[in-house]
């Protein structure tokens, strides 16, 4: 009853197809943080920078990549990429934590040719407490970009997929809208099952 | 955690950006609840590329400003909705419906309270039409009510008639086969009018509680 239900909830909610906005390029891949081979590191780049805004947890204890991505913000840097990590949270890492977000974001920086200011953001999900095992994400980060990333349907699925903890299906959605004659087109990711009751600001 | 990602190619400024950024999350990722723990992570992000062309859209930039905020408001709460939808252990998706506060944060605060609380939840999952605890929510979420003008209704996803439990602070008689059989659909509305003077109004989602929430929690680090 119970994998009947999860799999009526993918069918029902996952699209089978898309249409998406131009210009960026998405993927995922499994670094061996989760198990069984899951996706777990994603990434959705823009193949030109892009104007970018946030909004973050307003829980006192902030995650070393909330810390780090505001920081990057608030710098008013334009933004090529956002990478996600799964399985760990590198929430309350202390001072490891935040050198591991920067060193994150500087990889992925490095890895596409951005080096003069930091033009990622980085985010992480999964288990409070934990560091995060850099040995097994930093080496997939070039593979990542110049193997995984696509602009296809398949592309964005995966991207959701690899954001994934209790989730039971990937969050996507996408819409093309027309103002004043000219036709936009936005594509949404989110993940979530638990500890869910946000105040972001 | 909830994690979430707008990515666009609409030439929008980056302070416009930001500011439909924060309203459609104020009205969509911030007005949804599973379990009511606030993570350390949760993060909404947005990217604004340019890449479809045309006039740049900013704060000054009038109805392209408004049309492009208000679709990314009901882009986000359809994304947001997904995240209840597959809330751990849910079988129930659940709107919160708040009229006649005296402000739109006392809607907000109410239907949040509504959402958030436990006992709510778990007669949801039982599909037990407890208007009782729904009342009890209201009454402590300290924002001004008027308990003689209270109404609360169960509004059914089939467009069928509503279901009357509370009107202006009276019981009704409950029908308990009809509220049966609206609980058996995976999705409700629950309506609660405030009967403030106020036209202060929010919405909220969120799901039941179950057996399975604690299962998947009670050992989510090993």
């Amino acid at each position: 009853s119970s994998f009947s239900q999860l799999s009526n909830k993918y069918s029902k909610y996952v699209p089978t197809e898309g249409i998406y906005p131009k210009g960026y390029l998405v993927g995922s891949v499994s670094t061996g943080v989760k198990k069984n081979n899951q996706l777990d590191l994603s990434i959705i780049k823009s193949i030109n920078p892009a104007n970018a805004a946030a909004v973050f947890t307003t829980n006192k204890f902030k995650a070393a990549p909330v810390q780090v991505s505001k920081k990057i913000l608030d710098q008013g840097n334009k933004i090529n990429s956002i990478v996600i990590n799964s399985g760990c949270a590198n929430a309350v890492t202390g001072a490891n934590g935040l050198k591991d977000a920067q060193e994150i974001v500087k990889t992925v920086d490095q890895t596409i040719g951005s080096t003069d200011v930091a033009s990622t953001i980085c985010m992480s999900t999964g288990v409070i407490g934990q560091p995060l095992q850099m040995n097994k994400i930093l080496p997939q980060i070039p593979k990542l970009i110049n193997e995984n990333l696509g602009e296809s349907h398949e592309s964005w699925v995966s991207c959701a997929k690899g954001i994934m903890t209790t989730d039971t299906f990937p969050k996507l959605i996408s819409r093309s809208i027309n103002i004043n004659g000219n036709t936009y087109t936005i594509a949404g990711l989110s993940k979530g099952a638990g500890m869910i009751c946000p105040n972001m600001a | 955690t909830l994690l979430g990602f707008l990515v666009t190619d609409a030439p929008i400024s980056s302070g416009a950006l930001q500011s439909i950024l924060k309203y459609s999350v104020d009205r969509s990722f911030n007005c949804i609840s599973v379990d009511g723990d606030m993570s350390t992570n949760d993060t909404i992000a947005a990217l604004a590329n340019g890449e479809a062309g045309g006039p740049e859209i900013n704060e000054s930039s009038g109805e392209s400003y408004n049309k492009i905020r208000d679709e990314f408001t009901q882009f986000a709460q359809s994304l947001a909705q997904l995240v209840v939808r597959d809330g751990e252990g849910a079988t129930k998706f659940v709107t919160i419906k708040v009229q006649n506060a005296e402000s739109f944060k006392d809607a907000q605060k109410v239907a949040k309270t509504i959402s958030n609380s436990p006992l709510v939840k778990t007669a949801l999952y039982g599909k037990d039409a407890n208007w009782g605890r729904i009342l009890c929510a209201i009454g402590y979420s300290d924002v001004p009510v008027n308990t003689e003008k209270t109404n609360v209704s169960f509004i059914p996803t089939d467009g069928s008639a509503d279901l009357k439990l509370l009107v202006n602070g009276e019981p009704q008689q409950i029908d308990e086969t009809r509220a049966s059989e609206i609980l058996e659909f995976e999705d409700l509305e629950i309506h609660v009018d405030l009967g403030t003077n106020g036209d202060g109004e929010a919405s909220f989602w969120t799901c039941d509680l179950s057996h399975e929430y604690v299962t998947i929690n009670g050992d989510y680090r090993s």
